[in-house]
């Protein structure tokens, strides 16, 4: 998938039709819109409210035909069916009228289809290159037993979250707090870590030589640190990097070689070459993670970086490496990276920085980064709370 | 209906590629200027992104896939359609 770098601040969300389809029922078109809007809201928190009459909404929808005011006229029948604009454009959508709209039909243009495909632009999502995804550009017809593609879900997902509100019973229950944060003398003496990755049930974890912790989020949980071969029985010790995938799936790193699993079960025989696996990737990386702005995977090493679609062929394009410079206010020689809470971060020595995924560049909060992982992360109460000197 | 003829011209898809975000726009002043090699990326990027063969040529899978009612929104956006974007 791929974002296009804004979203809503808010989740409830207003709309309204205020220009219909000629042919075309009004109730029933407002169902489906409303039908269409809800493949966004059953994924999210995301709450879409119909308006009518002259109130101010956020999302205004529009049958039009040719011209109709925003410079990008509509082509007639076939071609162009709609296009829609990102939340930092407003959000509205329009809609070919010249097209022959239907619903529940397997003739003309399907209304429903192409709705929830706008709407997810209007939401701040760009078109994705996976081609089951709602959000691939092409019109694929009517599908009587449609679901959102798992991409389409990691899209709406990193923009504004999972789902937590299920209905009235769901309304105003809050996450299980966290235990109280323990201060673990190993990472509090030293900081810097191997490798840090999020397993598929969304907890955190940090490789540190032999062992591993599990993050809390005020600090490390209660009854670590653990053998990492306490858990991952095949994996050795000093792990290079890790990350989970889309698929659910956790890759770790050392070395020439890499390993598979499936929570803590390795899935098939590994170790594997990092040359056969991961093709124009280097061995010996230093971290690697699944960037929240388009769902690839970035390898960093030194000053470099790789980013590896495994969607595409070959999976590293041939621009690649770059240099981490690019990533604006990252330094070269990073330990780890993590993507937590919709941001990225990249871990040095006793160091990290806050990598903001819709701004590109390192956050500009206060304390200014970079900031003491062990006070931040692991809840070292007398660690630095401030900036810390960057690595020269 | 499949058309019978799915040959498509240059011009015709450097004009789909622009409204697509593959090609910078184009207007009569600079449009001499697309070089054969620049407009055979485009291309490649398109079927990359299609997830067809990547050939660079206005192939009949390239052009059927250029008829496809599609939607408005340029397919290039974003911080990756811009090289000289921060990232």
């Amino acid at each position: 998938y791929a974002l296009q770098g804004s979203r809503w601040r808010t989740k409830n969300l207003t709309y309204k039709l205020s220009k219909y389809p000629t042919g075309l029922n009004k109730q029933e078109v407002d169902k489906e819109i409303a039908k269409a809007f809800s493949v966004w809201s059953g994924e999210t928190d995301l709450t879409f409210t119909p308006k009518s009459g002259y109130e101010n909404v956020h999302i205004e929808i529009r049958f039009e035909v040719g011209e109709h005011g925003d410079g990008d006229p509509f082509d007639g029948p076939g071609g162009t069916l709609a296009h829609a604009y990102f939340p930092v454009y407003g959000g509205d959508a329009h809609f070919d009228d010249s097209e022959r709209w239907t619903i529940r039909s397997y003739r003309g243009t399907n209304l429903f289809q192409v709705a929830a495909h706008e709407f997810g632009h209007s939401l701040g999502l760009s078109h994705s290159d996976i081609k089951s995804a709602l959000m691939a550009p092409f019109y694929r017809g009517y599908d009587p037993y449609f679901t959102l593609d798992q991409d389409d879900i990691d899209a709406i997902q990193a923009l504004y979250g999972k789902k937590t509100n299920y209905g009235p019973r769901g309304q105003g229950t809050t996450s299980r707090p966290s235990p109280p944060a323990e201060e673990d003398p190993e990472l509090c003496k030293d900081p810097k870590v191997d490798a840090m990755f999020n397993t598929k049930d969304g907890d955190t974890i940090v490789f540190k030589g032999k062992h591993y912790w599990k993050l809390t989020d005020n600090g490390v949980a209660s009854g670590y640190p653990r053998r990492i071969s306490s858990t991952w029985k095949e994996l050795p010790s000093n792990i290079d990097a890790a990350f989970t995938y889309r698929n659910g799936k956790t890759y770790f790193f050392k070395g020439t070689q890499y390993w598979r699993y499936i929570n803590s079960t390795m899935d098939g025989d590994y170790p594997k070459e990092i040359s056969d696996g991961f093709t124009g990737i280097p061995d010996h990386i230093d971290a690697a993670t699944v960037w929240t702005g388009n769902g690839k995977i970035y390898f960093y090493k030194g000053t470099k970086f790789w980013r590896f679609d495994p969607a595409s062929k070959p999976p590293v394009r041939s621009n690649y490496p770059k240099l981490i410079k690019n990533w604006q206010g990252i330094p070269d020689h990073v330990n780890a990276a993590v993507t937590y809470k919709g941001y990225t971060y990249f871990f040095q020595d006793n160091a990290y920085y806050r990598f903001n995924d819709r701004t590109f560049s390192v956050d500009v909060a206060e304390p200014a980064f970079p900031r003491s992982t062990a006070y931040w992360w692991f809840g070292c109460k007398s660690a630095n709370r401030g900036t810390l000197e960057p690595r020269r | 209906a499949t058309p019978a003829n799915l040959a498509i011209s240059d011009t015709t898809a450097a004009n789909y590629l622009a409204q697509y975000g593959y090609l910078p726009p184009t207007n009569p002043e600079n449009s001499a200027f697309l070089s054969s090699e620049r407009l055979t990326a485009a291309i490649e990027e398109f079927q990359a992104f299609a997830g067809i063969n990547i050939t660079g040529e206005l192939n009949e899978e390239t052009a059927k896939l250029m008829a496809t009612p599609r939607c408005g929104v340029k397919d290039k956006v974003g911080p990756a359609a811009d090289g000289r974007s921060k990232r």
